[in-house]
């Protein structure tokens, strides 16, 4: 970087060999907090362009940068308290829509195994892209979340209610899910997916198909992909362990 | 004979010298034997020259500074010095092969933020603690 402090008298300069300085860079790695070495990153050209979940979260860092510098100002309304905030891509994902039985449902899948011990959850939003619907006039619609508990082979799968929504059938824009109360089981299965589902009904309860009321999953842009994010608050100043 | 008027002391200022005034161009930041006095400097770490940049999506690097300078007694108008700092280098006057001078240190730390992929491709953005020095001073 720029004029680091000038070695005390006596102690000779001189430059660092490349296994010491890969020895330094862990060891900032370290007090960073970052896991291990980066990898050298060349994605396709297809991947250059703007994702969702980057894109959200390189908002999130102007206001938390901004939080850093304004010390002591009110904090902005996010990322507030949380010091980590994740997001994770959807790694699989399923629909029940239609010719299929109703009702109709999609269902995401996240990998959260990169989860790092001692944080607690203060938030966790799972974000989903929603054009104006033409199938359905401008309709009242609720969207209710579930997370997927325990999947069974003879029946409907374990579901745990997080939330519901109502929006028109004419809205477009990010919808913002509170998916805060699936937390509790995160820490304890770890190794396990995390799986949300997400229903659509009409005013009087019919089961409309998510993708017909505009949800956008998957094969949706790159900037309008769903994502999960979630905001995390280290347990107290972990003190580094003495190398 | 006529007593001199008695001149008026001048008004004590009693604000504490402000624990974060750094030293302007005009400030004598030299000590009695023209070393630094303790004060902070600038310190860029860039993850650029670190080679990272292929990882860390922002920023390209920090201001973190760094403390350096002197801390001899009389302890300097511009600096922060505890009372213990003061005590110690006064011992030190005393006994300067017993006691060290006290040492040039942060007062004041903030936090940096940084984002990056991890090694699933999600993107992590984590605030780090007491890496950005804000203020020097004497311990």
């Amino acid at each position: 970087g720029g004029p680091g402090p000038r070695p005390p008298a006596g102690c000779p300069a001189r430059r660092l060999g490349p296994r010491e300085r890969r020895d330094m860079q862990r060891e900032i790695l370290a007090v960073l907090g970052l896991p291990g070495r980066p990898r050298p990153r060349a994605p396709p050209a297809a991947a250059r362009l703007p994702a969702s979940a980057p894109l959200f979260m390189l908002g999130l860092y102007r206001a938390m940068a901004r939080d850093d510098h304004e010390d002591g100002g009110p904090p902005a309304r996010r990322p507030g308290r949380a010091d980590l905030v994740m997001s994770f891509v959807n790694v699989v994902e399923r629909d029940r829509t239609l010719g299929h039985q109703e009702p109709h449902w999609k269902e995401f899948h996240f990998d959260l195994t990169q989860i790092p011990e001692g944080e607690a959850v203060t938030a966790a939003e799972f974000q989903i892209y929603k054009l104006a619907s033409t199938h359905l006039l401008n309709r009242t619609l609720h969207v209710s979340t579930f997370e997927v508990v325990r999947e069974q082979s003879n029946r409907e799968s374990d579901l745990f209610f997080l939330d519901l929504q109502t929006l028109r059938a004419g809205d477009e824009g990010w919808l913002v899910l509170d998916v805060t109360a699936a937390s509790g089981r995160w820490l304890l299965g770890r190794n396990k997916d995390l799986g949300l589902r997400l229903y659509v009904e009409t005013e009087d309860g019919r089961s409309v198909d998510p993708g017909l009321a505009g949800l956008l999953g998957r094969r949706a842009p790159r900037s309008k992909q769903p994502f999960l994010v979630t905001f995390f608050r280290a347990s107290p100043g972990p003190v580094r362990a003495p190398r | 004979a006529a007593r001199p008027l008695k001149r008026r002391p001048p008004k004590k200022s009693n604000e504490l010298p402000h624990p974060n005034h750094l030293p302007g161009i005009f400030d004598d930041v030299h000590g009695t034997d023209g070393r630094q006095v303790c004060r902070r400097h600038e310190l860029y770490v860039s993850f650029q020259d670190l080679g990272w940049l292929d990882w860390v999506i922002a920023p390209q690097g920090y201001s973190a500074y760094y403390c350096e300078g002197e801390c001899s007694f009389p302890l300097d108008s511009c600096m922060n010095a505890t009372n213990h700092a003061i005590l110690q280098s006064l011992v030190h006057l005393m006994k300067p092969d017993a006691v060290p001078k006290a040492c040039c240190a942060p007062t004041k730390l903030s936090a940096t933020s940084v984002l990056y992929y991890d090694s699933s491709n999600n993107v992590i953005l984590r605030k780090h603690r007491n890496m950005v020095v804000r203020a020097c001073g004497c311990h």
